[in-house]
């Protein structure tokens, strides 16, 4: 059985727009063992 | 057990009678031997699967890239029952065992799926069959939620096989090298996915900030229902900023499906089709699995926008139990020759809103058979 997410994620806002910036990135591997709560991506707030 | 009893007792009578004693020990050494056989075939096959994960890993930590190569053995697959042999084996292993052999079972079913049963909620004498120990609980604080607030938790225990954004037309979601599957032909072609025309598409590089953001300050309830999919998918693309994830449940893994984020589940979309295994080999072998068998797919939103999630199931774990909607029932017998048929769809009540789920909340499981 397999799961899969589709999602909208915070993006980088490149030099359109000059100031602070959010971004989603991955932060596993393929082939990673993980589990439930665990981290899948993370964004840093703008 | 019962047929070397037989055996036994067939056995002083057959030595009275003299004359065949012979031939009746030979059929009691027949019915060990084809035990011994049958064990010894299921410890090589045992063996060739853990040769064969073996070297997988290995291949995958030198990089190497599997690439899509049907086989035989796959064509065989389609001419299958599965969906029969799939809720054969769900009646199977519902049957209740007698309480002095379920540790026996579970233990051995833990250490051919590397399961950990430290981790069980309950003593394994209290799962009455396989198929509720399959899909057990685990004690309270084994699995802690991420509390950071910016990030998204993974909703199951498994093997990441994919992730990456969607770019380019269609959306596609590579299975292996080779061979790849649309977004929307997995999600369904009515999806909310928010994905632009590609005559839009130049002009979305232009403002695309502006777009997304137009996106995300609408309703976006009111912006699907107000324009009714007609745009191709073939050649539309995704808009910037939309991911995706792929994560395989080994059969020892923890088998219950839990929220990545806080969302409302606006709707639920079923189809019904295969029930093909979903291990490694198939996604190597057998083109567009993930988009033949059958899965319940969630749609809603989040605080960044659209949110989906596909629970796909396999021949032996067919059915797809959702706790937020208790009367949907899966791994149906078929009734119609053509697999096709077009997913059964539910907007969760009250429109709009739908059903609020916080992360990390238990949303589903998947069931043997």
């Amino acid at each position: 059985s397999t799961v899969v997410l589709v999602f909208q994620a915070p993006i980088s806002e490149s030099s359109a727009h000059q100031g602070s910036s959010s971004e989603f990135r991955f932060c596993i591997k393929r082939g990673d063992r993980i589990r439930m709560g665990e981290a899948l991506g993370r964004w840093k707030d703008s | 057990t019962t047929l070397l009893r037989k055996g036994q007792r067939a056995q002083p009578r057959a030595s009275a009678a003299g004359s065949n004693g012979s031939s009746s020990q030979g059929n009691s050494f027949l019915v060990p031997g084809a035990t011994v056989a049958t064990i010894l075939m299921l410890g090589a096959l045992h063996a060739r699967r853990l040769y064969d994960d073996k070297k997988i890993e290995e291949a995958r930590t030198k990089g190497v890239e599997f690439e899509f190569h049907p086989d035989v053995k796959a064509r065989f697959l389609r001419l299958l029952p599965l969906r029969s042999i799939s809720r054969f084996w769900g009646s199977m292993t519902g049957m209740e065992l007698p309480v002095w052999l379920r540790p026996h079972v579970y233990k051995a079913w833990a250490r051919a799926f590397h399961s950990n049963l430290e981790e069980a909620q309950l003593p394994l004498e209290e799962y009455a069959s396989l198929r509720d120990f399959f899909v057990r609980r685990l004690k309270e604080g084994l699995r802690p939620i991420e509390s950071d607030s910016c990030c998204l938790v993974s909703p199951v225990d498994g093997t990441v096989m994919r992730f990456g954004e969607l770019r380019g037309p269609g959306a596609m979601i590579e299975q292996v090298k080779g061979c790849s599957y649309s977004a929307s032909s997995l999600l369904g072609a009515n999806s909310f996915l928010p994905m632009i025309a590609a005559g839009e598409a130049n002009e979305e590089r232009g403002g695309e900030e502006n777009t997304v953001t137009d996106a995300t300050q609408k309703s976006w309830w009111r912006i699907s229902f107000a324009s009714p999919k007609v745009r191709d998918t073939e050649s539309s693309r995704p808009l910037k900023g939309l991911f995706y994830c792929v994560i395989y449940l080994k059969p020892g893994d923890y088998h219950r499906i839990h929220s990545p984020v806080d969302w409302s589940v606006l709707l639920r979309r079923h189809f019904t089709g295969h029930l093909f295994p979903m291990n490694e080999r198939a996604t190597r072998t057998i083109r567009n699995l993930y988009v033949e068998n059958e899965r319940v797919v969630l749609e809603g939103q989040w605080q960044e926008g659209y949110m989906a999630m596909a629970a796909i199931g396999a021949t032996n774990i067919g059915s797809i139990e959702l706790f937020i909607e208790p009367t949907l029932r899966t791994n149906n017998p078929q009734k119609k020759l053509l697999q096709s048929e077009p997913p059964e769809e539910r907007v969760y009540e009250p429109e709009g809103t739908g059903v609020l789920l916080k992360k990390g909340d238990e949303i589903a499981a998947f069931n043997m058979g």
